[in-house]
C-alpha cells in the first residue's frame, strides 16, 4: 500500500 | 482556575458540562442533549462502566461513537508487541486466534492516543448501532486536526449492523478472525459506503498496483481470506473480487499468516514501502 495509507490510524465510528 | 481567562474558563465550564451526561452513545448524546460540537465525551456501559472518547457530531447529522483505531506501530514487525488487532505472540500456528480482540471484551489506548497507538474502548461491544463510519488519519495527528487531516472518511447508511447483533463484537462472533476458518470464499458481508472525503478513485490508489486488479472500491469488507487461508478483519473501502491476496489491502487478523506477513497491516510493505510499487 502507498506510504498514506500505511502510515495512518484506521478510526472505526458506530452510529 | 485564577489564572485562566475568561473565554478559558468559559470552553473548561461547557466541557466540565460534558461530565453531566449520561448516554450509551454520541448518538444518545446528539438526541438527547441537542449537543453538536465534536470532541470528549464520557459514556456509560449497560453495567455502568464510565469511559471518554471522541464523538463525531458533525458527520451526515452526527452521533458517531469512536470505539477503536487500528495504528501500526511497525510496519515490520511481525505480530510482534504492539499488533493488538492481529496477534502479539509472533506467527503461530497454535495461536490461530491471536489476541482475539476482534471478538473480545479487551480495552486499551486512549480516545486522544488513538493515531498513536492501538485503540479500543467498552462501545466496541457495548453499543448496539445500525452503521458505520471510517477515518484514515495520518499518524500522531491530535484530535482536534482529525477530520481536516484524514486522507479518506466514508460511512454505510444501510443499517447492515442490524444484521449482525449491532456492532463488530457480534459480527466478529459470527466471522472469526481465525487462521484456517474457510477459503477465500468463506468472505464476510461486503457493504456499500457513502464518502465523506475522498471518492473511490482515492481509495483505489491508497492500495498498492497489483492489488487494484482484485479490489471494487467503495465498500467495507468484513473478514476477508486470502489463498494461504489466514483471515484479515477489515478491508476498509475495498470488496475483493479477485486473485485472494487479500493480506496487502485488509487489515487485522488472527494469529498465523503464511509464510511470514502476520500484523496488523498484514503484507502492505511486500514490495518495500514507496510510491505504490508491485503489491505494496
Amino acid at each position: 500500500a502507498s506510504k498514506e495509507m500505511t502510515e495512518a490510524a484506521v478510526l472505526l465510528f458506530y452510529r | 482556575p485564577q489564572n485562566l481567562t475568561r473565554t478559558n474558563f468559559e470552553h473548561l465550564e461547557r466541557l466540565s458540562n460534558r461530565s453531566r451526561y449520561v448516554a450509551r452513545s454520541c448518538k444518545e448524546i446528539r438526541d438527547r442533549y441537542n449537543e453538536q460540537e465534536d470532541g470528549l465525551y464520557y459514556l456509560t456501559t449497560a453495567n455502568g462502566m464510565v469511559y471518554q472518547t471522541f464523538c463525531d457530531m458533525t458527520t451526515a447529522g452526527g452521533g458517531w461513537t469512536l470505539v477503536a483505531s487500528v495504528h501500526e506501530n511497525s510496519i515490520n514487525g511481525r505480530c510482534t508487541v504492539g499488533d493488538r488487532w492481529s496477534s502479539q505472540q509472533g506467527n503461530n500456528l497454535n495461536l490461530p486466534d491471536g489476541d482475539g480482540n476482534w471478538s473480545n471484551r479487551n480495552t486499551f489506548g486512549t480516545a486522544e492516543g488513538a493515531t498513536s497507538d492501538d485503540f479500543k474502548n467498552p462501545g466496541y461491544y457495548d453499543i448496539k448501532a445500525e452503521d458505520m463510519s471510517v477515518w484514515h488519519v495520518p499518524n500522531n495527528f491530535p484530535l482536534d486536526h482529525w477530520n481536516l487531516a484524514a486522507i479518506l472518511r466514508y460511512h454505510t447508511n444501510n443499517r447492515f449492523l442490524r444484521l449482525y447483533g449491532g456492532n463488530l463484537f457480534q459480527l466478529f462472533k459470527h466471522y472469526p478472525v481465525r487462521y484456517n476458518i474457510g477459503s477465500c470464499s468463506n468472505r464476510g458481508p461486503a457493504v456499500p459506503i457513502v464518502y465523506d472525503h475522498g471518492d473511490r478513485e482515492t481509495t483505489r490508489m491508497f492500495y498498492g498496483l497489483k492489488p487494484r486488479k482484485e479490489f471494487e472500491p467503495g465498500f467495507i469488507t468484513f473478514r476477508a481470506i486470502n489463498n494461504e487461508r489466514a483471515a484479515m478483519a477489515i478491508c476498509s473501502g475495498v470488496k475483493p473480487i479477485a486473485g485472494c491476496n487479500t493480506e496487502h489491502y485488509c487489515i487485522g487478523g488472527g494469529g498465523y499468516f503464511y509464510p511470514d506477513q502476520c500484523g496488523d497491516f498484514p503484507s502492505f510493505d511486500y514490495d518495500s514501502l514507496g510510491m505504490g510499487q508491485g503489491w505494496s
